[in-house]
């Protein structure tokens, strides 16, 4: 499945 | 966080820093559109809203907050403070024909059917094509000022960084976010014809752009 989404980023 | 994330960051607030000192400056906000600066200001509040719901880091934290603030502190130069110099008649794209597609392409692309997740993908999306009322502007007038110039190729230059940190990450961690490398060449595509005129014209010529 698709990767969830890694907010980390801005 | 690598060097390409981290210079892509800076690359985008040097941008948003430009802008707001420019207009704030010059006490004008002529050539600048005040409708590509909403579109920005509804991209980071519709994409920080975790910032109420989780906290990832200090730097994190912090520079959504800076976003968020200048991005919301220039629609207010704009449309409030020195909104005798804004031209509206030049400013004229129709946003609509940009939030009706995004909002639909949320709903119909995104990793999870929940509220934040289709914020975060219509902020995505949104931000691709946000510049299009800026870059249409340039067009209308025919010419920008240097420091727009500049502004613009910073925050083209910040998501090409992005690209590159997407690269990376995909080589060392094998990471991938679909949704934001699509989205995220569309964007820097739009700015490849403003490249092209930055270098040829801003950097080399005249210091001010003028279209042909």
């Amino acid at each position: 499945d698709k990767p969830t989404v890694d907010k980390d980023e801005l | 966080m690598n060097i390409f994330r981290l210079a892509g960051d800076v690359s985008h607030l040097v941008a948003i820093i430009i802008l707001f000192l420019k207009i704030w400056k010059s006490k004008s906000c002529a050539g600048i559109s005040g409708k590509s600066q909403v579109l920005f200001a509804l991209v980071f509040t519709s994409r920080y809203l975790d910032l109420f719901t989780v906290f990832i880091s200090a730097y994190n934290t912090i520079m959504k907050l800076v976003f968020l603030v200048l991005s919301y502190a220039t629609v207010y130069l704009i449309y409030m403070r020195f909104r005798g110099s804004y031209d509206s008649e030049n400013d004229s794209f129709r946003v609509e024909f940009l939030l009706v597609p995004v909002t639909g392409l949320a709903f119909l692309e995104n990793y999870a059917f929940t509220p934040l997740e289709i914020l975060w993908t219509f902020s995505i999306f949104l931000e691709a094509v946000a510049i299009m009322p800026q870059l249409f502007m340039i067009t209308k007038t025919g010419e920008a000022e240097s420091i727009t110039t500049h502004y613009l190729f910073f925050l083209g230059l910040y998501r090409a960084l992005y690209l590159a940190n997407w690269v990376w990450r995909y080589h060392t961690e094998g990471f991938f976010d679909q949704i934001a490398v699509v989205s995220g060449v569309v964007q820097t595509i739009f700015y490849c014809d403003f490249f092209y005129l930055y270098v040829t014209r801003v950097l080399r010529g005249s210091g001010k752009m003028s279209l042909p």
